[in-house]
């Protein structure tokens, strides 16, 4: 979905 | 983790040594702009606070700092090693110009109001449109020296690559990321022009990209 967190991209 | 954002990753980091070795080695950052650096600089260092917040993993960890290192190294030799070789001259984009929307843009639209969604947000939309002085630098003076073509190659190829992570993952996990999405779409479509300068001129063999 929508939003990440924690965001793993870089 | 897939092979594209891996690719992807790796084509991002060899951008930035192919560019910093190319620096060191010469001794002269002539036709690089300092302003599309330090743009970057900003652009991770904004977009790394996580850092102190969370934990993803060792991966993570390691190319965020490896990133931030080198980009601040990288604004370290023109500014202040190699300044005498630096073309300031021609790189005359005005900065603002980028910050204000982009700043304005990162408040209106965000996954949530708070100072590190917000700093994140800035990050992502400046990233799409941090490379612009140094292709108008390009587009000013006419050329741009082959290893300079080279760094900007990787750095397309890893916004390209990034778009097929996110199309993996949108099939494999129905994850998307709506705001990353949108910039990285944005900020390779900036990149389509000079790909065809790369491929039409570059790779046959001159050793200049010379604009027509």
């Amino acid at each position: 979905g929508l939003s990440i967190n924690p965001k793993d991209e870089l | 983790m897939n092979v594209f954002r891996l690719a992807g990753d790796v084509s991002h980091l060899v951008a930035i040594i192919i560019l910093l070795l190319k620096i060191w080695r010469s001794k002269s950052c002539a036709g690089i702009s300092g302003k599309s650096q330090v743009l970057f600089a900003l652009v991770f260092t904004t977009r790394y606070l996580d850092l102190f917040t969370v934990f993803i993993s060792v991966y993570n960890t390691v190319m965020k700092v490896v990133f931030l290192a080198l980009s601040y190294a990288t604004v370290y030799l023109i500014y202040m090693r190699f300044r005498n070789s630096y073309n300031s001259e021609n790189d005359t984009f005005r900065v603002e110009f980028l910050l204000v929307p982009v700043i304005g843009l990162s408040f209106l639209e965000n996954y949530a109001f708070t100072p590190l969604e917000i700093l994140w947000t800035f990050s992502i939309f400046l990233e799409a449109v941090a490379i612009m002085p140094q292709l108008f630098m390009i587009t000013k003076t006419g050329e741009a020296e082959s290893i300079t073509t080279h760094y900007l190659f990787f750095l397309g190829l890893y916004r390209a690559l990034y778009i097929a992570n996110w199309v993996w993952r949108y099939h494999t996990e129905s994850f998307y990321d709506l705001i990353a999405i949108v910039s990285g779409v944005v900020q390779t479509i900036f990149f389509c022009d000079f790909f065809y300068l790369y491929f039409t001129r570059v790779l046959r063999g001159r050793g200049k990209m010379t604009l027509p």
